[in-house]
C-alpha cells in the first residue's frame, strides 16, 4: 500500500498525567483526542529516566547496557557501536526525515549534529529562544529577573515575544506546509521542550490549575525501607534560585508544602501548554489532509515525580519516572476515515474549553517498552522490522532489542 | 501466549548514599547500577556493583533490593524485598537482557 508519512512526537520529561491515562486533574484535550483515535499502550516504560540516555535507547532500540550511555557524554556510534536510528532506517527506505526540537539529546550525546546526516535530510532545527531557558527570565516578588524553577511569563516580555516550544510548532507547521505536494513521505520528528524544568511557560495556563485546587502527591514523604542508593536527591531543581532560597536541607528535603502545590501546578500548567502545541500540530495535518497517511506516535522520554516518596524530578526507577505516555494513531488500523466527520483533529483550546472529556480508542495493559518503539513502527509504515538482536549486539549495527507490538493493534493483547 | 511481558528499566549511582551527583554521575563515577524488571504485578529491583571500566555487573554484589506488590501497593511505598525469598525473581533477573 502507498507508503505512510510519520509525525514522531516526543515531550520532554512527561509522565502520564494525562486525561487518556486516567488523571483527574490535568488538562489535556489535544492528546486526550488524539488517543481517542488511536492504540493507547497503558503500560508503557523508558529503560532509564533521564533524558539522552532514554532517547538513544528508544531511538535505537538498544538498551543502555548496550548503547553504554548512562550520562550525558558520549555518542554511541563513537563509544559503543554504529547503531541504526529509526529516522536513519527511515530515510534508508526513501522517508525526507527531520527533526524539530528536542528529539536526541542535543550535544556529545548526539555527536552535536542530532546524528545528523545520519538521522536527518537535513540539519535538525532548534528554537532560537532555548538559549535563554536557563538564563534570569524570571520576573520574582522583588521584580528582579531570576533563573527560577517556577516561571510563568508573559510571552510578550520574553527575548523575542516567544518560547521554544511555540517557535518548535511555527517551525513544524512550515514543514508541513512545504511538505504537502511533495510525493516522497516524510518522517517528522518533533520534541517538545516542556514539561521539562525550568517550568517558563505562558502564564496564562496557571489559569487552569487554582493553587487552592492542588493538593500535595498522595504519598509525599520517604518510604520507611526505602534503601538509600535507590533515592533520588533532585539536584537539578534544587539549583533554581527560587528553591535555592528555601535552603532545603540535603538530601530528603522536604520542600515546604506550599511550595510543593505550586510545583505541581506548574508542572501541570507545562502539559497543558505543550497539550496546546500538540492541538497546533495535528489540526495543520488535518487541515492539509494528511492525516488519513500519516501515522501519529506520541510518546516522551521518560516521566517525573511531583513529590511521591519525597522525590522530585527523575533519576529512580519509580514507576512515576519510568512510566511514559504511548500512542500510536495509524489511519485504517486504529481508526476508520468515515467516522470521522467533519475532521480529524480539530484544535481544542484548552483556556476556553476545559472541561473536555473523550474515550480512549483501544488501549493495550501490558507492559511494552520504549526500545519496542523501533520494530513497532517500522512494521506499521510497512519497511519490515528489523530483527531481533542476539544477547550481545555490539556488532550489530541494524537490530532491535525490542518487540514488535503492531499485531496488538489488530488482533488484542495475549497473555 | 504463556509469555509474561516485562520491562527492564536501570539506573546509575555514584555511591550507596545520596551525594550532590547521585542524580546524573559521569559514567567513571558510577559504582552501583539498579536494574529493575516490572511486570503487571511486581516490579523488583536489584542495586548491584558496576565496573564503568568494563561495563561489567556484579551480581553477585548486591547493595540494596526493592520490592513492590502492585496490587496492594501501587504507589510503591512499601518495599518488602527483605522479607522475600528471592530464589525465584532472582532467577528471572538472571534473563537480564
Amino acid at each position: 500500500a502507498e507508503m505512510k508519512n510519520v509525525l514522531f512526537i516526543v515531550a520532554d520529561d512527561l509522565r502520564t498525567s494525562l486525561g487518556c491515562y486516567g488523571d483527574p486533574v490535568v488538562k489535556s484535550p489535544n492528546i486526550d483526542h488524539l488517543a481517542s483515535k488511536s492504540q493507547v499502550f497503558l503500560n508503557a516504560y523508558a529503560q532509564q529516566a533521564v533524558c539522552a540516555p532514554s532517547r538513544t535507547s528508544m531511538l535505537t532500540s538498544r538498551r543502555p547496557d548496550t548503547t553504554r550511555l548512562y550520562d550525558f557524554k558520549s555518542y554511541w556510534r563513537v563509544h559503543s557501536g554504529n547503531y541504526t536510528t529509526i529516522p536513519q532506517y527511515f530515510k534508508s527506505k526513501g522517508y525526507f526525515t527531520v527533526s524539530v526540537g528536542k528529539v536526541f539529546h542535543p550535544g556529545i550525546a548526539s555527536n552535536h549534529t542530532d546524528d545528523y546526516p545520519y538521522s536527518w535530510s537535513i540539519p535538525a532545527y532548534h528554537p532560537p529562544s532555548f538559549r535563554y531557558e536557563k538564563e534570569k527570565m524570571c520576573k520574582g516578588e522583588d521584580g528582579k529577573l531570576h533563573a527560577n524553577l517556577l516561571c510563568a511569563v508573559n510571552v510578550t516580555e520574553q527575548p523575542g515575544g516567544t518560547l521554544p516550544d511555540l517557535e518548535s510548532t511555527d517551525e513544524a507547521v512550515r514543514l508541513l506546509k512545504s511538505r504537502v505536494n511533495n510525493d516522497d513521505p516524510f518522517f517528522l520528528a518533533v520534541g517538545f521542550h516542556k514539561p521539562h524544568i525550568p517550568f517558563r511557560i505562558p502564564q496564562e495556563y496557571l489559569s487552569l490549575y487554582p493553587i487552592e485546587q492542588m493538593k500535595l502527591a498522595p504519598d509525599p514523604d520517604v518510604p520507611k525501607h526505602l534503601p538509600p542508593v535507590a533515592y533520588n536527591p533532585w539536584t537539578d531543581v534544587r539549583k533554581r534560585d527560587d528553591v535555592q532560597k528555601l535552603n532545603i536541607s540535603f538530601p530528603y528535603g522536604p520542600i515546604p508544602k506550599d511550595f510543593q502545590l505550586r510545583i505541581r501546578q506548574h508542572y501541570y500548567a507545562a502539559v497543558s501548554y505543550m497539550d496546546a502545541q500538540v492541538g497546533r500540530l495535528l489540526s495543520t495535518l488535518d487541515a492539509l489532509g494528511l492525516a488519513d497517511n500519516t501515522v501519529v506516535v506520541f510518546t516522551s522520554d521518560h516521566g517525573w515525580s511531583l513529590g511521591e516518596h519525597g522525590e522530585w524530578a527523575k533519576y529512580s526507577n519509580f514507576d512515576v519516572t519510568t512510566r511514559v505516555p504511548l500512542i500510536f494513531f495509524v489511519p485504517g488500523v486504529t481508526t476508520f476515515l468515515d467516522w470521522q466527520g467533519p475532521s480529524t483533529f480539530p484544535f481544542i483550546d484548552v483556556l476556553t474549553q476545559p472541561e473536555y472529556s473523550f474515550q480512549n480508542g483501544k488501549v493495550g495493559k501490558n507492559v511494552v517498552e520504549l526500545v519496542d518503539v523501533f520494530p513497532t513502527l517500522s512494521s506499521i509504515a510497512g519497511l519490515g522490522t528489523p530483527q531481533s538482536c542476539p544477547d550481545v549486539s555490539f556488532q550489530e549495527e541494524l537490530c532491535a532489542e525490542g518487540r514488535n507490538l503492531a499485531n496488538t493493534f489488530r488482533y488484542g493483547e495475549r497473555g | 501466549v504463556n509469555e509474561e511481558a516485562v520491562s527492564f528499566s536501570q539506573y546509575p549511582r555514584p555511591a550507596d548514599t545520596p551525594q550532590v551527583n547521585s542524580d546524573l554521575p559521569d559514567l567513571k563515577d558510577i559504582k552501583v547500577m539498579g536494574y529493575s524488571l516490572r511486570s503487571w504485578d511486581y516490579r523488583y529491583t536489584l542495586w548491584l556493583g558496576f565496573d564503568p571500566k568494563t561495563f561489567q555487573v556484579n551480581v553477585s554484589d548486591i547493595h540494596a533490593g526493592e520490592l513492590y506488590m502492585l496490587a496492594d501497593d501501587p504507589g510503591e511505598d512499601n518495599n518488602v524485598y527483605t522479607a522475600f525469598d528471592h530464589s525465584v525473581i532472582k532467577k528471572n533477573m538472571a534473563i537480564l537482557p
